[in-house]
């Protein structure tokens, strides 16, 4: 049974792509087979995966706009049990090539959801640009979960609101099983009050599930997209892989 | 002579919010009027002035659509010559509404750059959402530099290229004054061969300028976000504030 997860924020620079690398790095350490799915003309999954988003032959443009099916799309990565559907700068036209098609918010549930295409893996996960327009919508529809990186700022926590907000509208209008999975803190530094006190404050409010982990400021995870490598192989041991295998444990048990 | 100043990034949570606030204030502080106009959604600008986008009579959508003039929007901040025209998450109903007018990327600049609008200020600056869309390419067309803010990431430093693209797109379509002021070197944490790498290489690679000044993680420019005072106001002797005067100097000098 495929978990189909769309990771969103609204709010930029949380930790979105961050969580979806590592978090699905975690889950296919674990022998489970994971496909990602990059639907951000930004392209940071595709980059921090290792992949060239300049250089690529297929990408998930081509599979919003039929060109291409998704297994021809589908490409392995380095790491075993990982795969992605790369994007490019390119993508940014599918929004206006597709403006005239019916429902053009269920492309990717249409092209992703049919023929068994997300059978093979146990977990699909979305990665989305900072923002409620075309494609995070598409990734919504697409998935039955939405995972939710929140950064100990206010902004990203006055944010939350807007976030909710959507999963409402998606769920109300075009995919109505899509639930919450949970947020996830990020940015969370224990060592201030600051952060402590912001993450006493999300976990009182939310009437939503936030994970157990967290995941805290690491110069590890600056250099993990730097190199475009997920962290549990880049730096097995540091707690920054141990936290993403918390989270990936958090996640199986609740999905 | 008003100078018109777009911040933009493509990539999310780099300090473009933080930078306009703050910059704005120092210029404010030396007596200069500044207005600072809040064109995302996200409202991120206005929360982080004190304001509550939840609470406005007039936001910045009225202006873009005309149901209000920029003077009727205009707000006071609580500190001398620092001004408003804030956002609410309402503005995201204005790119569909305006997707038929002619020339629909010029709305802000048609609104805001005639009878002699701005010319009480300065120094205008236009905050953005973290993408290429309607309205960064509507703060683009309206503004006569570009200010990036650039975080010590891989993912902020590749995205340049299509900062890079977007300027050079509008310079050619839309806006042919628009001029690119500089690079904020944002999150860059000296202490960090991470961060010294990237910034040596940022400015050798640059042939735009990277200012002097760069902004340094610190839990004061979390605070401020979340209390909603600019830091020359919040924490007048800290390094945050000190930075951001050093910023004004030399955009003032530059621009
Ligand atoms: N815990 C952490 N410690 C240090 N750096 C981190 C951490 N998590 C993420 N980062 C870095 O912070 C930046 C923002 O993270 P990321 O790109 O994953 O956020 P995002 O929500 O996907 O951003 P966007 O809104 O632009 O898509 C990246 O450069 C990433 O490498
Ligand atoms: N130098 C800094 N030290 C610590 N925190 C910072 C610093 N600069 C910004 N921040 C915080 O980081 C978060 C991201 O900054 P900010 O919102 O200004 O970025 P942005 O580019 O405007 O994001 P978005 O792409 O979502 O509009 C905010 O919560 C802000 O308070
Ligand atoms: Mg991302
Ligand atoms: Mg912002």
């Amino acid at each position: 049974m495929t978990v189909c997860i769309a990771c969103v924020s609204g709010k930029g620079g949380v930790g979105k792509t961050t969580t979806v690398i590592n978090l699905g790095a975690a889950l296919a350490e674990t022998g489970r087979r994971v496909l990602l799915v990059d639907c951000d003309p930004q392209s940071n999954l595709t980059s921090g995966l290792g992949f060239n988003p300049y250089d690529l032959e297929r990408t998930v443009a081509d599979v919003m706009t039929g060109k291409h099916t998704p297994a021809e799309t589908v490409a392995e990565t380095a790491w075993a049990n990982l795969f992605v559907i790369p994007a490019s700068p390119d993508l940014v036209a599918v929004e206006s090539e597709m403006s005239t098609t019916l429902d053009h918010e269920l492309t990717l549930r249409r092209s992703l959801r049919q023929d068994g295409v997300t059978a093979p893996y146990d977990f699909v996960i979305y990665d989305t640009p900072p923002s409620f327009g075309f494609h995070t919508v598409n990734a919504l529809a697409a998935a039955d979960q939405v995972l939710i990186p929140v950064q100990m700022s206010g902004f990203a926590i006055r944010g939350l609101k807007e976030v909710l907000r959507t999963v409402h509208l998606v769920r109300a209008r075009l995919n109505p099983d899509l639930a919450i999975l949970g947020i996830i803190p990020t940015f969370v530094n224990l060592r201030t009050k600051f952060s402590r006190q912001l993450l006493e404050g999300l976990c009182e409010l939310a009437s939503i599930r936030v994970f157990n982990t967290v995941i805290t400021p690491t110069v590890k995870l600056q250099e993990t997209s730097l190199a475009g490598v997920p962290v549990t192989e880049y730096a097995p041991t540091s707690k920054a892989a141990a936290a993403f295998r918390a989270l990936a444990d958090e996640v199986v048990g609740s999905a």
